[in-house]
């Protein structure tokens, strides 16, 4: 809503306003130039749906500041100390519905959670949060010793300066498995690729894994915090992740039948890693 | 001197306030709230803060910036007469009113417009890579200036 009053009346820009004004904006971004995301033969984006919700979220928690902030000056400095909003509670009720605590179990439900978050605030203290594109194009479904995997890369060499990362997850949405696999366990194990080599199998790294039934649809988080402030200091070790999976007594399993969902699946529940970020320093806005 | 002219600077505020006043605010949608009433005859009106919605469709940007829409931006106008634009945003809006008093104490007024009210703005948009990053900026948003 942005408070815009009714009394306003609207027009369009003229051509120097409208370079005057994108200037202004694209200085308080911090953006040297507008980006161009949609150019011929570029990815489709990333989770624009689940980083909405986060903007909503967010929107939300800033109205609160602001109402907070006019109800704390009208009740006087004694309020301030015991009325913090905390970000999980269920009055961000528009999102009670996703806003779930799921640290403990995997996520399986039907539309992407809000952040897992290692502690409570991690989106609250976040000054950024960037979820990447996936460029890994085309599949493999073998290894050379015959064991299914997926294979992921994410750029993060994009990373403005002075920013950190707070913490990472990475996250596929399995459906239904194939009807072979009915009512089995099955472990999805997340690696972390440490080498390539020519001829077997690259040098992996276990990061976690989650066990689920076959017959649970939703969301599986991964955290690779570690990971991925690993290679926002060191880029050119971004090897990228490998995703396996098994059944209980350890036999291999193509990604596809166990359920879960790559490039071919809806923009909604395209597989992503999504990265939080706290800035060091204070962004001042520019003095023009 | 802004804009470079060499002319006296007290007349070019009068002019530059006329200006201000009636012509459309440069950088976004004209915000005239009804209840302005600019009397030309007295120049010195009391400061007002004004509301400049921007749009980012109106820019051509909604196929990178996927929220919000738009935000609303303010800017004063009368005592302090340095309407907030992309030359003139209230972070150093005092700092040339200083200046300005410096030269001419009974002309323009001491400054008593610092940012007060600044807030959080958060953006949502694709970089070049198709990346999507959602980035808060504290204290960016300036709601009023000092007057006010």
């Amino acid at each position: 809503d942005n408070h815009v009053h009714s009394s306003f009346i609207y027009r369009r820009l003229r051509n120097h306003e409208r370079r005057e004004i994108q200037r202004e904006i694209l200085s308080i971004l911090g953006l040297p130039h507008r980006p161009r995301p949609f150019s011929p033969g570029k990815q489709a984006s990333s989770a624009p749906l689940f980083m909405l919700d986060l903007y909503n979220a967010m929107a939300l928690e800033e109205d609160d500041e602001e109402e907070e902030g006019a109800r704390r000056k009208s009740l006087g400095a004694k309020a301030q100390a015991n009325s913090r909003t905390s970000y999980y509670s269920p009055q961000h009720a528009g999102y009670s519905r996703v806003a779930q605590p799921y640290r403990a179990a995997p996520l399986l439900g039907h539309s992407p959670a809000l952040p897992s978050a290692h502690d409570a605030n991690v989106l609250n203290d976040a000054d950024m949060v960037m979820s990447f594109v996936n460029l890994v194009e085309k599949d493999k479904d073998f290894s050379h010793q015959r064991r299914h995997y997926k294979e992921f890369r994410f750029d993060l060499t994009q990373i403005p300066e002075g920013e950190a990362v707070t913490a990472a997850e990475f996250r596929i949405y399995k459906e239904r498995s194939h009807s072979r696999y009915d009512n089995i366990t099955l472990k999805v194990s997340i690696y972390q690729v440490i080498k390539e080599n020519q001829n077997k199998d690259a040098e992996t790294f276990l990061l976690d894994s989650k066990k689920i039934h076959s017959s649970n649809s939703g969301w599986l988080v991964f955290d690779t915090t570690a990971t991925s402030n690993h290679w926002v200091m060191n880029p050119q070790q971004n090897l990228g992740l490998q995703l396996c999976v098994e059944t209980a007594d350890g036999r291999s399993l193509s990604i596809k039948s166990a359920g879960l969902v790559g490039r071919s699946g809806p923009q909604s529940k395209q597989p992503f890693l999504v990265a939080f970020f706290k800035a060091s320093g204070v962004l001042l806005r520019s003095v023009r | 001197a802004a804009g470079g002219k060499k002319k006296n600077p007290s007349r070019n505020k009068s002019t530059n306030q006329q200006e201000t006043s009636r012509a459309p605010k440069p950088g976004g949608t004209v915000a005239y709230s009804p209840s302005t009433d600019y009397n030309t005859s007295e120049q010195k009106q009391a400061c007002k803060k004004h509301e400049l919605y921007v749009s980012f469709r109106d820019l051509g940007w909604q196929d990178w910036i996927i929220a919000p829409e738009g935000y609303a931006a303010f800017y004063c106008d009368g005592e302090c007469a340095f309407p907030l634009n992309a030359h003139m945003n209230a972070t150093n809006h005092a700092i040339v009113q200083t200046l300005v008093h410096l030269m001419f104490p009974d002309n323009v007024p001491k400054p008593c417009c610092a940012p007060t009210k600044l807030n959080a703005i958060s953006v949502l948009y694709f970089d070049d890579s198709s990346n999507v990053i959602l980035k808060k900026y504290r204290n960016m948003v300036v709601r009023s200036c000092g007057c006010h």
